[in-house]
């Protein structure tokens, strides 16, 4: 038996919000300690990796490790049924073939049960090494969402530098350039309005502007997002889900023929 | 010009 209850559906809501831009299908792998997904998206260049611990639900239970493949199209429209203030409870049998959402309104006046299809989903699961990075870069994640947009009206690709002196993002396109530099914040009043650069070595990657905003539709999530980067290697960006746990995105770099 | 690498590049499958 699998059952895990959220107080507000909300933030399952916005978790596929998300995710659902990336990913047409995902397994979410439930256990004792929680909900986890891992997924590529189609063409194999970005990587969702989700964790929901179970110590951040109301109520969960997981007596056996339960494998749920599902269409994130029928989940989100199944998600649009629940008010922003009802909880959410998922709820599955061992070895069931389905899973059923049950929505109820704070004075529990209105119970609505949606009971959906699983798919069995033979999905390739990456390894994903322990990486120390040499650039580390927090910021608001509102901050992060509006530079990608404002970039991406020009290039393709944002070229995202970090050195000593900050983090620069550019693109360039048929219209001209664009540079957006930002420097560490100087007193730090408020955390999730700051702007903190751990650098170790400085490193310059490409990637594509695309996936990029796909990855800050996970922005009412989290007050800030962290981005971590080491030549050579995928960007990792992270969006911390208060109380509850952490959605990363991995993006392939471009890198010169 | 740039390439798009793909993450099974970097990352093995399990």
């Amino acid at each position: 038996m699998f059952e895990a209850r959220l107080l507000k559906s909300s933030i399952l809501k916005k978790v596929l919000e998300a995710i659902k831009d990336l990913l047409t299908q995902a397994t979410f792998d439930c256990d004792d300690n929680g909900i986890q997904l891992q997924a590529m998206d189609n063409s194999h260049v970005a990587l969702v990796s989700l964790l929901l611990r179970a110590d951040g639900f109301d109520k969960y239970r997981c007596d056996r490790n339960v494998t749920m493949g599902m269409n994130l199209g029928s989940m989100t429209k199944i998600l649009k049924c629940a008010g922003d203030k009802d909880t959410v409870t998922m709820k599955a049998q061992d070895n069931a073939d389905t899973v059923t959402f049950v929505f109820e309104s704070p004075n529990q006046e209105k119970v609505s049960d949606y009971e959906m299809k699983l798919m069995n989903l033979d999905l390739e699961h990456l390894g994903i090494p322990e990486t120390e990075y040499s650039c580390t870069i927090r910021m608001p994640s509102a901050e992060f969402a509006r530079m990608c947009r404002d970039l991406s009206q020009f290039g393709e690709s944002i070229v995202i530098s970090c050195t000593k002196e900050g983090v620069k993002f550019s693109t360039s396109g048929d219209i001209g350039s664009a540079n957006i530099k930002l420097a560490q914040t100087a007193s730090i009043d408020k955390e999730d309005e700051a702007v903190i650069i751990e650098m170790d070595e400085p490193v310059t990657l490409t990637f594509a502007c695309q996936y990029l905003n796909y990855f800050t539709k996970a922005t009412s999530l989290s007050p800030q997002v962290q981005l971590s980067m080491s030549a050579d290697v995928p960007l990792v960006v992270e969006y911390r889900i208060p109380d509850i746990g952490h959605i990363r995105y991995y993006l392939a770099p471009k890198i010169e023929e | 010009s740039l390439t798009q690498t793909k993450l099974k590049s970097f990352f093995t499958p399990k």
